[in-house]
């Protein structure tokens, strides 16, 4: 089905590109960002990918949009991505991962730094879903089952894989409720990891 | 169902970021093409994205790797990428999508240019096929049914989209079949178009 189909090809199209260190090229996920504290002069409290799961499935540009008009509450601002992932893959010599990092701005406090995203697989879903006229065979699935199935089949996956398993963290974040604050939710998932 | 869901996926989180131009930053594939024909000083018959579809559903990371061992039949050499496109999506800031330029040498004639490369949701699902113990739920699956899906629907949403219509061309090869020469498939492609 089309969730469980979706969360093997982001696991096994992405995850398992960008997080384990290929042996080669590539140090892995946790050692790129070893690199980049060393660079950038800045510590990540936890050294893992936070994958962001909107309620609604929109998922903006950029984090920063989920910012509340309060600027005392803890707010998202995008810094300098890690360093890129390149690989040749099925005909497309030396494609492009890149993961973004950001810093949370917390009155009384240093800003606290860590690689997160929104589920990719989502938002390509949710596109799909506002062009009714172009995909006309989903015009019926229920979005809220595909997702629980992604969600579902993708900790599964992430569970079994011991490279991958203590590397990623799924955050849910309900983006239609007002008194939810997404970089409130990630100090909090930060706080418990720790 | 799984090869529907893939082509949608493929059509609107690809081909809709990288063929037609965003009115913005991205001019567009074809011209993105003629701005790489000016640079290198070549010439593409055609400008169009082919995207290979293998019968295997294996996809190398370089398309060299369908040549012949008989270096007197037509054979491909991948040459500077095409620009890259730059996004920020859901979350990633700058997110890369990058196409390869191959050329193909033949006996008897000038190198022949092309954008190529193989259907990357393929290559993921062989690669999720491959790997049957972690993605159990998978493992009683079609692989040749999910493919005709798969095309089937790629081929009415490209055809439903003017701004991508006449701008990628889907390429069967059976890479199994050993008289079946890759370079000599996309020549007669190309032919058929120019
Ligand atoms: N050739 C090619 N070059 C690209 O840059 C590219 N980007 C996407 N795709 C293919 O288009 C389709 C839709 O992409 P989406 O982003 O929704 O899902 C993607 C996305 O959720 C995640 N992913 C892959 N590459 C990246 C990336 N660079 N950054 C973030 N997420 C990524 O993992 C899923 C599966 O990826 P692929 O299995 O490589 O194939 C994808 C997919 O079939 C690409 N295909």
């Amino acid at each position: 089905n089309y969730g469980v189909g979706m969360a093997c090809s982001y696991f096994e199209g992405y995850l398992a590109h960008i997080i384990p260190s290929d042996g080669a090229r590539f140090v892995g996920f946790e050692e790129n960002i070893n690199i980049y504290e060393a660079k950038q002069g800045v510590i990540f409290p936890v050294k893992r990918l936070f994958i962001v799961i909107t309620k609604s499935l929109y998922c903006p540009p950029d984090l920063k949009h989920f910012n509340k008009k309060n600027r005392k509450l803890p707010y998202l601002e995008a810094c300098q991505s890690l360093e890129d992932v390149e690989k040749d893959v099925a005909g497309v010599k030396n494609r492009t991962y890149r993961n973004s990092a950001y810093k949370i701005y917390r009155a009384g406090g240093a800003p606290v730094y860590l690689a997160a995203e929104c589920a990719t697989p989502l938002h390509t879903l949710h596109r799909v879903l506002e062009r009714k006229a172009l995909y006309e065979e989903l015009s019926d699935v229920d979005p809220q089952e595909i997702v629980s199935d992604f969600c579902e089949m993708l900790r599964k996956v992430i569970k079994k894989s011991p490279d991958c398993c203590e590397k990623c963290e799924l955050v849910y974040y309900d983006d239609k409720d007002p008194s939810q604050n997404l970089a409130d939710v990630l100090l909090d998932k930060i706080k418990e990891i720790e």
